[in-house]
């Protein structure tokens, strides 16, 4: 693919079904829209929640940070893009241990972000939890709906003190949920609905309206006190860990039937067909004769 | 077989509640990690076996099985794979475990800048070569020398079936040694 200069960076790239554009300013995500006339505001950055010095702390077992929201990482990317026929690319380099891809297949109709995080730098703090957050323009009414088994979506509603009187210690965490296979949520009027595709079970919320937040990767120099006596700070090759992962941004009218499909439907048969992708087999091609093959 | 009561003891062993969630200590951890690799590797040696019978015509005649080795790459992650980097050409198989046809992305660590690729049709498959970001790179542990992926669409994958791709990287020292100086120029 060829690499944009600097100066000529386009701030989009886009394929048969989507384009996505982000800010020229800030290289930040900044909309996703459909060839169908589908559009919507999407913002993504990476935040971390910071462990103090707080008496009740984070660790295998539990999630306690320090504050209620997340602290942003950055507020301006460098970026450039690649362009070819079967891939094109917006690279975002968020600091020197977060950079993530932006990334369009040729007649695909997701996003996909790639993401390699780490190693956690630790030292200012004892120690960080990060999390991708989306923020969208959907008003979905403090209602998100997640898998824990693969199967079926739940719908999940968030807590917070406004809500009742109820006194929540732990607010943040009362909003977690395992995420399976996807995280969705869908405005009430409008009847667009996003959803957020994992490679891997990791938790998430939406503590906001319009927000999907999914917590990617932790280094803690704390233990919870629950037992494992140990801090979640693993190493590989004498630093800290380093995570590689992928999220796949799906949305449309959730109102509106494609190919007999409900949208749910397509979600799920997408998350299936991510959840086991095919196996690649090598073997040499010497031996191999040709023509019989 | 035996090779599959080892997967089957590592898997299940792996679905316990602390290996699943992260919540049992590093040594733990490393454990199963050892335990499920070592599973793995075993069942790769008969998955090879097997393909072997699927595919009796591509080496000798229909009755005989060829005796060809199918390796699994397991760091594409990283996008490394010794097997790809050393080879003078190779046949890819990919194999669809869903009910249904698919299609995939395949993405595999390249070290020319010209291929040929060539699906049972014997017809050429588009393909597009994508630099590495310098986070994949400088990966800690990677030792791969490759800086770019092969990036090409696997379509039509039967239910339960497979379909294969004859690969062959086309060498040029000289312009490979350019790129690369013009690569980690641009990519400090």
């Amino acid at each position: 693919g060829k690499i944009e200069a600097e100066q000529e960076i386009i701030p989009f790239i886009s394929n048969e079904y989507i384009k996505v554009t982000v800010d020229k300013v800030t290289g930040l995500l900044e909309s996703i829209q459909h060839v169908d006339g589908v559009k919507i505001d999407v913002g993504q950055n990476f935040y971390y929640y910071a462990q103090g010095q707080q008496t009740l702390q984070s660790g295998a077992y539990s999630f306690r940070p320090d504050r209620q929201r997340p602290v942003a990482v950055t507020d301006k990317v460098a970026y450039n893009t690649i362009r070819g026929s079967l891939v094109k690319e917006i690279r975002q380099r968020f600091s020197d241990w977060i950079t993530q891809i932006i990334r369009l297949y040729r007649g695909e109709e997701f996003v996909e972000m790639e993401w390699i995080i780490g190693p956690i730098p630790i030292g200012t703090d004892l120690g960080k939890e990060v999390v991708s957050l989306f923020t969208t323009n959907i008003t979905s009414n403090g209602e998100f709906f997640t898998d824990s088994n693969s199967r079926q979506m739940m719908r999940r509603t968030c807590w917070n003190e406004s809500a009742n009187n109820q006194q929540i210690k732990k607010p943040i965490a009362a909003c977690y949920y395992p995420v399976t296979s996807r995280i969705c949520i869908h405005s009430g009027n409008a009847s667009v609905e996003m959803c957020v595709l994992v490679d891997r079970t990791e938790g998430g919320t939406s503590y906001n309206d319009g927000e999907i937040e999914l917590m990617v990767h932790r280094r803690l120099l704390t233990d919870d006190g629950f037992g494992l006596e140990e801090t979640l700070n693993e190493e590989s090759y004498g630093v800290g860990l380093v995570v590689k992962g992928k999220h796949r941004i799906l949305f449309g009218n959730y109102r509106q039937e494609v190919d007999d499909q409900t949208f749910s439907e397509r979600m799920s048969l997408y998350s299936r067909k991510w959840q086991y992708e095919p196996w690649l087999f090598l073997t040499s091609g010497e031996k191999l004769n040709r023509r019989k093959w | 077989s035996y090779e599959l009561h080892l997967l089957r003891h590592a898997v299940s062993l792996v679905l316990h509640h602390d290996a699943i969630t992260g919540t049992s200590q590093q040594h733990v951890a490393s454990d199963f990690v050892r335990i499920l690799s070592e599973a793995i590797d075993a069942c790769t040696k008969k998955v090879s076996n097997l393909l072997s019978y699927l595919t009796p015509t591509w080496g000798g005649s229909r009755r005989t099985k060829n005796n060809q080795q199918f390796v699994i790459c397991h760091q594409l992650n990283m996008s490394q794979c010794r097997f790809t980097e050393n080879q003078e050409s190779m046949l890819l198989l990919v194999y669809n475990p869903l009910s249904v046809k698919t299609y995939h992305h395949v993405r595999l660590p390249a070290i020319a800048l010209h291929y040929t690729i060539r699906d049972f049709n014997d017809e050429e498959v588009e393909y597009q070569l994508v630099p590495l970001p310098a986070a994949v790179i400088n990966l800690p542990g990677r030792s791969s020398t490759a800086i770019q992926e092969l990036c090409f669409e696997a379509e039509n994958i039967p239910p339960l079936g497979f379909t294969a791709y004859y690969i062959a990287p086309v060498r040029d020292q000289l312009e490979e040694n350019e790129f690369a100086k013009k690569f980690s120029k641009s990519n400090p």
